[in-house]
């Protein structure tokens, strides 16, 4: 564990708390893609599937079980609780798209062609790609609210810390994960776009608006 | 060793 991977994590766990804030406090989840959420949910479980066969330690297996549960629990406010608040007509994003892809490079890109390591890179793949449906959204509407653009923010700094934690564990370590590194940098790339207006308008006070 | 990968990272 290093500075960048824990600041990362913790800017992971900050990012599902904004969330849940925001779907709590407006009574809504207007402006968050159901289906980004529903793609974490496939992406945590697809990876964190290893809880039942691999001890890394205390502080990995409570976050693996934290965001399995969170994310869950996220899609079920959004499907059941403030399932009105929720607009499948600009939720439009084709996800096969993301998830036939991710299917076929991860059989491809994999470190053993085994049940496990195969649903590994696919949730390695699938979480880089996971937030276009949001951004899509985003795009399609041209604003949204200040707090849901906090939540993308942390998100996107969480990956965006990640890279730092390579960089130091390749020189400390010796170690390069060619896969996730990849995808990670892809992820971040994802991102750059939504950075630059949430930088230059929402962290000046201004309301996140696309212009037209 | 990469087939061997312990996977440690979140």
């Amino acid at each position: 564990m290093n500075f960048f991977r824990l600041l990362g994590d913790l800017s992971h766990l900050a990012s599902i708390f904004i969330l849940l804030h925001k779907i709590q406090t407006t009574r809504s989840c207007r402006g968050i893609s159901f289906k980004t959420q529903a793609l974490y949910v496939a992406v945590f479980v697809t990876r964190y599937l290893d809880l039942f066969f691999r001890y890394v330690s205390l502080y990995n297996s409570v976050m693996k079980l934290f965001f399995i549960a969170s994310s869950c629990y996220i899609l079920y406010l959004m499907k059941y609780k403030y399932r009105p608040t929720h607009d499948p007509s600009i939720d439009t994003f084709r996800i096969e798209y993301l998830l036939g892809p991710c299917f076929v490079l991860s059989l491809i890109f994999n470190y053993k062609f085994s049940f496990s390591e195969i649903l590994w890179s696919f949730s390695i793949f699938l979480e880089a790609v996971a937030i276009l449906p949001q951004l899509f959204m985003l795009q399609r509407t041209g604003e949204a609210e200040t707090i849901t653009t906090h939540y993308l923010a942390a998100l996107g700094v969480y990956r965006a810390l990640y890279i730092p934690n390579w960089i130091y564990r390749y020189f400390t370590e010796g170690l390069v994960d060619p896969i996730a590194v990849t995808a990670g940098i892809v992820q971040t790339g994802l991102y750059l776009d939504f950075f630059y207006v949430y930088f230059t308008k929402v962290l000046q006070g201004q309301k996140f608006e696309l212009p037209a | 060793d990469a087939s061997d990968s312990k996977h440690d990272e979140l």
